[in-house]
């Protein structure tokens, strides 16, 4: 509730390409440890620094056109 | 790379349903086709497009809201298109985009047809942000081909091209140095012979002759051009030009060379040596009808294919047994999106109905239909062949402009998508 749009926005990119997956049981609420390691799963794969902090450059990264598929990068499948 | 699935089969139909606003359909056919070709080129995989009924692969645009898919679009930007893994074939892409093609603007249809296609194929996004399964588009590159991640994934699937062959024409050799030329008076296109016709990209009809090119409309003709001004390492006095909506690609033809472009960039390797076709070619033109390139020698041509091998040793053939009532050793030769060839030779130029035969009413007058010469008046014309004050100004001073090395050539003919006839 507290997150500025930005930050929504960025949360709704990460879950819409598959960088964070709801939960099958329980509420649908995403912990601070999980975005940080999505956020990293994300700039890991798209060569930015890895920071796990929504950062300008992670932010404008996200604001680029692409495809709709989702992306199959996680920190299992990146390693 | 990541593999999602594939075909249990190696020979895909696909279908294109509709097309984009923003591209003529001739050139966002053409872009289509070459994203096909990406994948056909590295893999033994073939497509074959069906018009009516059902196919593997089905190419379609839409917007915001679709009856026939659940995945929505946003609009400009964003989300640009999206695909179904095998064996399921269906590929959208946004309506809402701006679809280009041969230009920074917009969005290149040809590059995401290529990615989107990948994924009807199988392929996942690859985490090389330089590959095209790459998930976010990196914009539009004159020089683009797959990445060697893209190339082993869908090798991955489907296997290696068997038998390897090069996306090269088979009748080069060995690459040759350009020869440098001397310059050549501006010629005056409402007389003399032509040396050379190409419909172009973004369906520009180019004139050259001597060292000096101008484009062609229905409404007029624009401004001369030194050639090499607009294709940078390119001599005069050409023999013959085409270009292939197939491949992009210019080809220009003088004496035993042949020199390919890409728009305005000569692609690297270039000029080559003609090895199995004859020097001093007449015309050239590409054949919609066959997607095939024609090259017309005396008495003469040869059928070429660009992406498949050729057997040569069966031409020449006479161009009478092809082409009804045209003149021999014409100066060009060009064809229109609607099938129809035009020959020039001299002042005069014949049309060609779909069956190649020269249709009623012809030959006519090259100056008064394609260059909009009318009858000389005193006021217009200080002496014969000599253009008006004003044009030779107006010629002049572009000429001269088109010098600075800062100007794009696209932007000085007018070819941005904003510009049109």
């Amino acid at each position: 509730q507290a997150l500025v749009p930005a930050e929504e926005a960025a949360l709704e990119y990460l879950f819409q390409y598959g960088y964070l997956q709801k939960p099958l049981e329980g509420p649908h609420v995403f912990s601070p440890e999980d975005i940080m390691e999505a956020l990293r799963a994300f700039q890991q794969a798209s060569e930015l620094p890895v920071s796990g902090w929504l950062d300008d450059a992670t932010r404008a990264r996200m604001r680029q056109p692409r495809c709709g598929l989702a992306d199959p990068f996680n920190q299992k499948s990146l390693k | 790379y990541l593999l999602l699935g594939r075909w249990g089969k190696k020979h895909l139909t696909f279908r294109i349903l509709n097309l984009p606003s923003t591209l003529p359909s001739h050139v966002a056919r053409a872009a289509l086709l070459q994203a096909f070709q990406y994948w056909s080129n590295v893999t033994p995989l073939t497509f074959q497009e069906v018009k009516t009924g059902w196919a593997d692969i089905r190419l379609s645009f839409h917007g915001r809201q679709s009856l026939y898919c659940s995945n929505t679009f946003d609009g400009p930007g964003r989300v640009l298109a999206h695909a179904d893994i095998p064996e399921l074939g269906s590929v959208h892409f946004d309506e809402d985009e701006l679809w280009t093609e041969g230009t920074y603007r917009g969005v290149n249809l040809r590059i995401i047809a290529a990615h989107e296609l990948g994924h009807a194929l199988g392929l996942g996004h690859s985490r090389y942000t330089k590959a095209l399964m790459a998930p976010v588009y990196a914009g539009y590159h004159p020089y683009f081909k797959l990445h060697p991640d893209d190339v082993a994934g869908i090798q991955a699937l489907y296997g290696k091209k068997i038998p390897e062959t090069r996306d090269e024409e088979e009748m080069e050799l060995s690459t040759v140095s350009p020869v440098p030329t001397e310059p050549s008076p501006m010629p005056d296109p409402c007389s003399g012979e032509l040396d050379a016709m190409m419909l172009g990209p973004g369906g520009k009809t180019y004139a050259f002759k001597g060292d000096y090119v101008w484009t062609v409309t229905n409404s007029g003709r624009g401004p001369l051009f030194r050639i090499s001004a607009l294709w940078e390492g390119l001599p005069g006095n050409l023999d013959a030009a085409v270009y292939s909506p197939r491949t992009q690609r210019i080809y220009f033809f003088k004496g035993d060379k042949v020199w390919r472009y890409i728009n305005f960039k000569m692609v690297p390797g270039f000029p080559r040596k003609l090895n199995r076709i004859a020097p001093n070619l007449d015309a050239a033109f590409y054949w919609p009808f066959n997607k095939k390139v024609f090259l017309l020698k005396g008495l003469g041509y040869w059928q070429w294919d660009e992406l498949a091998p050729v057997d040569f040793s069966r031409y020449p053939q006479p161009i009478s047994s092809l082409f009804t009532g045209v003149p021999p050793q014409p100066s060009a030769a060009v064809s229109r999106h609607d099938g129809r060839v035009y020959f020039f030779k001299g002042k005069k130029y014949w049309r060609l109905n779909r069956q190649l035969r020269v249709e009623k009413g012809y030959p006519r007058s090259i100056a008064h239909d394609w260059m909009h010469c009318h009858p000389q008046t005193p006021d217009a014309t200080l002496s014969s062949g000599v253009t008006t004050g004003s044009v030779m100004k107006r010629t002049l001073t572009t000429t001269l402009s088109v010098t600075d090395p800062t100007l794009n050539a696209d932007t000085v003919l007018g070819l941005t998508p904003s510009a049109t006839d």
